[in-house]
């Protein structure tokens, strides 16, 4: 910063400038670029997530602090070193005993006036489970003490389509560099002719981390070996079999069978029927 | 006072001895490191350092360091690395030598593959406390998630997303495949 970028003479409101719009929800961001919030040190957004909408699981570069101005769901933090707490049983009648569904860390739920922070390189996910469409206020502290990055507010998914996905990492590479070199011929040739609010907004959605899956990155058979898989299944988390772009912002058609730990009877009756809907067999915390 | 703090600190310590190793596994190799617990005068400065060795074959599993910058120096032999930065775009793909040195910068995926004569390597971290987050492994964050996101997130069936989940056995290491383009076998 300039010794006097800082000194405010005039302070004004302003609404979300850009949109990021996504399959199952849309992400409003406050002009990053604003010298106003830039001098604040960090910067806010607002994701709209349509019912049945999951924030695909990413981590960001410094910690956010959210407000639930609507809606409810569920939520997870992956917090690395922290065992899976949650588990869940199949009981078998045949042979008397009990498999394992599935394990995973704990997972919280919000409705509309909570405050939720997710630390920083924390990979964490937001699946809406309610009727109406969740709205969350998030402010990303970029200049706090755990950014060693620089001040943008970055997010790393961990799925979804990438533009590098289409190839393998090398030559996707050099077609990306082809690619962006076009584009940012087409941003001069366009930003000459207006439709700037458009140039930014797919400007930002690259810059931010807001197209890309950061497993697409790497080479598809390293994916398979690290995850001890098959290639259909590799080939599937780094995007690669995917033929549409859905965004940050999936819509989820299925059930989601989440392990979610009983109402307590000072629950309402609807909660406890969206728990049961949820929890599918037994479970365990 | 200060001659209680920084006059008598212990500023060294040795980080080859395999013994120390926090990682170790007899096949794939074996990851040391120094923060400001085992090596307090690390919290005075705010860095912390390691020491990985990986056999032939043998890779690190993907992961990112949550608060720190990563140098790396190859010491020996060499590897295949790919870094990944938050665009999903690869930012380096080569094979990296003895006597190089490389950035990892914070939250940037990275894997390590290690070439015909292994790969051992010294690494210095921006902060006295790296932490660092995998992506496949029993401890990763695709362990830690409930089975049903990741098989919406990747498109996958339920059972497949639970059998993902179960057949990662290993914590750091993985080990290459025949096919894999940086198999010493493969000849790429």
């Amino acid at each position: 910063q300039s010794p006097n970028e800082c000194q405010f003479r005039q302070i004004n409101a302003f609404e979300p400038t850009l949109r990021i719009q996504a399959e199952g929800g849309v992400t409003e961001f406050w002009d990053p670029y604003n010298q106003q919030f830039q001098c604040g040190g960090a910067h806010l957004y607002r994701h709209i997530i349509q019912p049945r909408g999951l924030l695909l699981p990413s981590y960001t570069n410094a910690p956010l602090v959210a407000y639930v101005q609507q809606g409810q769901g569920e939520f997870g933090i992956v917090v690395p070193g922290c065992a899976e707490t949650y588990q869940s049983f199949q009981q078998s009648e045949q042979q008397g005993g009990s498999s394992f569904l599935d394990r995973h860390q704990k997972i919280g739920s919000y409705k509309q006036g909570d405050i939720i922070v997710f630390p920083e390189s924390a990979v964490h996910w937001l699946f809406n489970s309610g009727n109406e469409q969740t709205v969350l206020i998030v402010l990303q502290d970029t200049s706090n003490d755990a950014n060693q990055l620089d001040a943008n507010p970055l997010r790393f998914f961990l799925a979804g389509n990438s533009q590098q996905s289409q190839g393998s990492s090398q030559q996707g590479q050099r077609e990306q560099g082809r690619k962006q070199g076009q584009r940012e011929q087409g941003q001069r040739e366009q930003g000459q002719h207006g439709g700037k609010q458009e140039l930014m907004t797919e400007r930002l959605r690259e810059q931010l981390g807001y197209n890309g899956n950061i497993l697409a990155g790497f080479d598809v058979q390293i994916v398979k070996d690290a995850l001890n898989t098959d290639m259909e299944t590799a080939q599937k988390i780094v995007g690669e079999r995917s033929q549409e772009d859905r965004g940050h912002i999936i819509t989820v058609d299925r059930d989601l069978q989440l392990i979610v730990p009983s109402s307590s009877s000072s629950s309402s009756r609807s909660e406890e029927q969206h728990q049961t809907r949820k929890q599918g067999g037994g479970s365990s915390n | 006072g200060l001659e209680e703090t920084l006059c008598t600190a212990r500023v060294r310590q040795n980080i080859d001895n395999p013994r120390r190793a926090d990682i170790y596994d007899p096949q794939a190799g074996r990851f040391t490191t120094l923060n400001s617990l085992t090596l307090p005068i690390f919290g005075q400065v705010r860095l912390s350092a390691a020491r990985g060795i990986l056999n032939r074959n043998w890779g690190v599993v993907p992961k990112w360091c949550m608060n720190a910058h990563s140098f790396i120096y190859v010491t020996k032999g060499s590897a295949q690395v790919q870094i990944v930065n938050h665009e999903g775009e690869t930012i380096l793909d080569q094979q990296v030598q003895e006597g190089q040195l490389f950035l990892v910068p914070q939250n940037f995926a990275v894997v390590k593959q290690a070439g015909d004569q292994g790969f051992e390597w010294v690494e210095f971290n921006t902060n006295e406390n790296a932490m660092f987050n995998t992506l496949s492994g029993r401890t990763s964050t695709l362990a830690g998630l409930p089975a049903d996101i990741i098989a919406a997130s990747y498109d996958l069936s339920s059972s497949k997303a639970q059998s993902l989940k179960q057949n990662m056995n290993s914590v750091w290491f993985y080990q290459a495949s025949s096919s894999s383009p940086w198999s010493s076998s493969s000849g790429r």
